[in-house]
């Protein structure tokens, strides 16, 4: 494949888009004589093809960046310069047509998009490992859209169609997600987040782009999660941080059960410090609930139906489990805890080592207290319901301490009445946000966590742990809105059920300020 | 599994061997090119596809007001009204004039019938409605030629099928 | 204390899906209307 004759015709392809009389017939002609001259195989001599075309479109959209300053001498315009998008808005219909017009010589045209994907991911990459922070990401920027508008389609003619060409174009965004190419981060955030792309995916074919969604999304707080463990952020990427935040928003109004199902997915990369943007994910509920008000007088949440009703989970709880080889263990202590030496130094365990803490800015392994967290939790709630002999009485069990309760969810709640006495102050603070992170919309996951945040306090034997409880709980309802029902309703049960004492604890009057947080927050809360 | 999620050990990108100072740098630089929101937005100027040599006392380019959506909403319905809607739709294909008279013309109840290229209106409340189609009678807009002469007009077909297989 | 996520130009109380209007991540205005309008092939033909 000669580039200049590649060249030539690109230059006769470019004419033809500018002439006013261009026809269907005429580019089926051209895509025609392509194949016949054995450029569109899908073989490496495509992939040149492609490869040279993309290229071209490039260097001619960028040709006229320099702008000429009064005086005739060129010189960088502070602001942006402008590009002219004819080459690429030429390039990205002769791929259009191709698909279009080009008889299958591949098994289908998915195939044949998902090559010339291909092509233009490596040609970013190598493009940006080359310029480095002089790359322009926006020509690429510009021949994506292009394509998400004249490829994809909301039609539910064409689902199963549309969902192969969708995906294709996740999988490339997955090649180019912000941790392999970092200059093209704003770029591919706008692209992963347009109408022509992010509500598309979501919406056809039965929910099936979910996974697909949920990755990027993990690939981009993954990216971010170094810089999020500190309030100050440098400009750009606060930027980029607002920039998901207004995703997140869109998500959370028109996607809501995607949070709510890969909200474990989500709070594995968020760091525990980036307390709205985790609120945000777990504020998520189906559009068809209807929460009632957590300051409602006398509110009952054990006659809510919701709470005997699981939720849908599509992340993977026990992955991080499993790799530390700790699953089998949590299964047979959960089975037969009688002798078991498991909780002895199950502490231990959950500690990275020196060489990796320094990197995570933590000594703790936090996806595996997360996972270890929502299992177990996971088996107890499985267990009540397997248990119960009437929907009351369970009902019951899970709202009132009794020896009862505690024989039917004991082993579990041994685990983390055991990690909350045995973990130092910052094994406690990811144990109880891991926690925390299940107090969501109704549901029996949120009853099962508000139930063991309530009882780790009243059973602590320690003031110190009471007040972390209390500070995990508060942080995340002192940050703007949203915040999740489970958790309103979780911190308004420990303010005001006298059980629990809270206006007697000491810490909630150690300052004049920290008092006037409190009657602050609890007025809040109604 | 190292506590904070995409790192390795010597603090780099385990996916692209980049370091968190090397990434923000070329955030940074990214930064300064920002796609712009005319990066994403699509030419609306119309190309006329046969251009004849008019007065030059005539306009000689459209007027900015045909791309701008408030002016087909206010169109109306009246024959003229949709005549310029027809016309628009049929001469003016792959525009963004096209694309707003057929979202004017749905909205007044036309439906594109994609086998005929034909818009068609309910005349009545049709007799036989299933889930593939329904039958009765309907507008349509179409070219005709007659004895009398040739151009484009509104008929009534009675006792016609409309498939919704072949709905727009 | 975060943001206050009713300045980041999104009508939170929207009865419409809000990414129809959604114009990019580093811009409080909405899209400008249709201006990713879209021909369906059926509508080219002689």
């Amino acid at each position: 494949v000669d580039p200049n004759q590649v060249a030539v015709l690109f230059s006769e392809w470019c004419q033809m888009c500018n002439h006013v009389s261009a026809s269907d017939a005429a580019y089926t002609r051209f895509v025609t004589q392509l194949q016949q001259d054995g450029l569109l195989k899908g073989d490496d001599i495509s992939e040149r093809f492609f490869r040279i075309l993309t290229e071209l479109a490039v260097t001619h959209s960028l040709v006229s960046e320099q702008i000429v300053a009064p005086g005739g001498s060129s010189q960088q315009s502070p602001q942006q310069p402008h590009i002219s998008y004819f080459s690429i808005d030429s390039y990205a219909k002769l791929v259009v047509m191709v698909l279009k017009y080009s008889v299958e010589i591949t098994p289908n045209k998915a195939s044949i998009l998902s090559k010339i994907l291909s092509v233009t991911v490596r040609s970013i990459q190598k493009d940006a490992e080359e310029k480095k922070a002089s790359f322009n990401p926006r020509p690429y920027f510009r021949l994506f859209i292009n394509w998400l508008y004249d490829l994809t389609t909301t039609d539910g003619h064409h689902d199963s169609s549309n969902f192969q060409v969708l995906t294709a174009f996740a999988n490339a965004f997955h090649m180019l997600q912000p941790l392999r190419v970092p200059a093209w981060s704003f770029a591919w955030l706008e692209l992963v987040s347009h109408r022509s792309f992010m509500p598309k995916l979501l919406m056809c074919n039965s929910q099936k782009g979910w996974p697909f969604f949920q990755r990027l999304l993990v690939a981009l707080l993954k990216f971010m999660e170094p810089y999020l463990r500190n309030a100050e952020l440098p400009e750009a990427m606060d930027l980029l941080y607002k920039g998901t935040m207004r995703v997140l928003l869109v998500l959370l109004h028109d996607f809501p059960e995607f949070l709510c199902d890969y909200h474990f997915s989500f709070c594995d990369v968020i760091p525990s410090s980036c307390i709205q943007m985790r609120n945000v994910i777990l504020s998520a509920f189906p559009r068809n609930m209807r929460l009632p008000d957590p300051s409602t007088p006398n509110l009952k949440i054990d006659l809510l139906a919701e709470i005997s009703i699981a939720p849908r989970i599509m992340s993977d709880v026990d992955g991080a489990l499993k790799s530390k080889q700790l699953k089998t263990e949590v299964d047979e202590y959960l089975k037969r805890p009688e002798g078991s030496s498991f909780l002895s130094d199950l502490n231990q365990k959950l500690l990275l080592p020196q060489n990796e803490a320094s990197v995570a800015g933590t000594r703790y392994n936090v996806p595996l207290i997360n996972s270890l967290v929502f299992y177990v939790g996971i088996q107890a709630v499985q267990q009540l319901q397997l248990n119960k002999a009437n929907p009351s009485a369970s009902v019951q069990q899970i709202n009132h301490i009794s020896p009862m309760d505690i024989f039917q969810i004991g082993t579990a709640t041994d685990i983390f009445r055991s990690l909350i006495t045995s973990l130092d102050t910052e094994g406690r603070y990811l144990l109880l946000n891991a926690i925390a992170n299940q107090l969501r919309y109704p549901n029996s996951h949120t009853h099962y966590y508000s139930f063991i945040t309530l009882y780790l306090f009243s059973e602590a034997t320690q003031e110190i742990t009471q007040e972390q409880i209390t500070r995990v709980l508060l942080e995340r309802l002192i940050v703007n809105r949203p915040h999740p029902w489970g958790l309103l309703i979780t911190f308004i049960e420990l303010i005001k059920n006298p059980r629990y004492n809270f206006w007697s604890r000491s810490f909630t009057h150690c300052a004049p300020e920290i008092e006037k947080l409190f009657e602050s927050v609890a007025r809040s809360c109604g | 599994d190292l506590g904070a999620i995409g790192d390795n050990l010597t603090g780099t990108s385990a996916s692209s061997g980049h370091d968190q100072l090397y990434n923000l740098q070329m955030l940074e630089a990214a930064f300064h090119k920002l796609p712009q929101p005319k990066d994403s937005e699509r030419a609306k100027t119309y190309i006329p596809r046969h251009p004849a040599v008019t007065p030059a006392s005539y306009p000689q380019v459209q007027p900015s007001i045909v791309s701008h959506p408030s002016f087909w909403e206010r169109i109306g319905s009246d024959t003229l009204a949709t005549d310029m809607l027809f016309f628009a739709f049929y001469y003016q294909q792959n525009t963004y004039q096209q694309y707003m008279a057929a979202r004017e013309l749905k909205k007044q109840s036309w439906r594109f019938h994609r086998r005929y290229n034909t818009w068609f209106q309910r005349h009545v409340e049709p007799q036989v409605t299933t889930d593939e189609y329904e039958r009765g009678s309907y507008v349509y807009f179409d070219f005709h030629v007659t004895e009398d002469g040739s151009g484009w007009c509104q008929r009534i077909k009675n006792d016609f099928t409309f498939e919704y297989n072949f709905l727009e | 204390l975060g943001i206050d996520l009713t300045a980041l130009g999104l009508n939170l109380n929207s009865p419409d899906n809000l990414y129809k209007t959604f114009g990019s991540p580093w811009s409080n205005d909405p899209a400008k209307g249709d201006t990713d309008f879209r021909i369906p092939a059926c509508y080219l033909f002689d």
